[in-house]
């Protein structure tokens, strides 16, 4: 992919809080 | 549509169908959106971000789908 192993793990890790942000605003929304 | 703006809605539906590993950059959102203004697309990007549909990658200006297609 042409991606560092340092970049692939930034990427995952913006990917969790970015899950736990929507799963946050959704709960907030129920 | 789900709480979305038009624009926000368009750019979603942009980053959530670019499957490349690092996502797609603004310069590549601006090139699609014609008609839409960089300060605009940047709102979007930032309202997408602060709710958790998109995420930033190998750096401030690529962006991934937390709901790729």
């Amino acid at each position: 992919s042409g991606l560092t192993e340092e970049q692939k793990r930034r990427i995952e890790e913006n990917r969790q809080k970015a899950l736990a942000r929507r799963a946050e605003r959704l709960a907030a929304q129920r | 549509v789900n709480g979305l703006t038009v624009h926000q809605s368009q750019v979603l539906n942009l980053i959530k169908n670019c499957h490349v590993p690092e996502g797609m950059s603004l310069q590549e959102l601006k090139a699609q959106l014609h008609n839409m203004s960089m300060s605009t697309i940047k709102q979007a990007v930032e309202f997408l971000s602060s709710e958790g549909h998109i995420y930033s990658t190998v750096d401030d200006d690529h962006y991934k789908s937390t709901d790729a297609e």
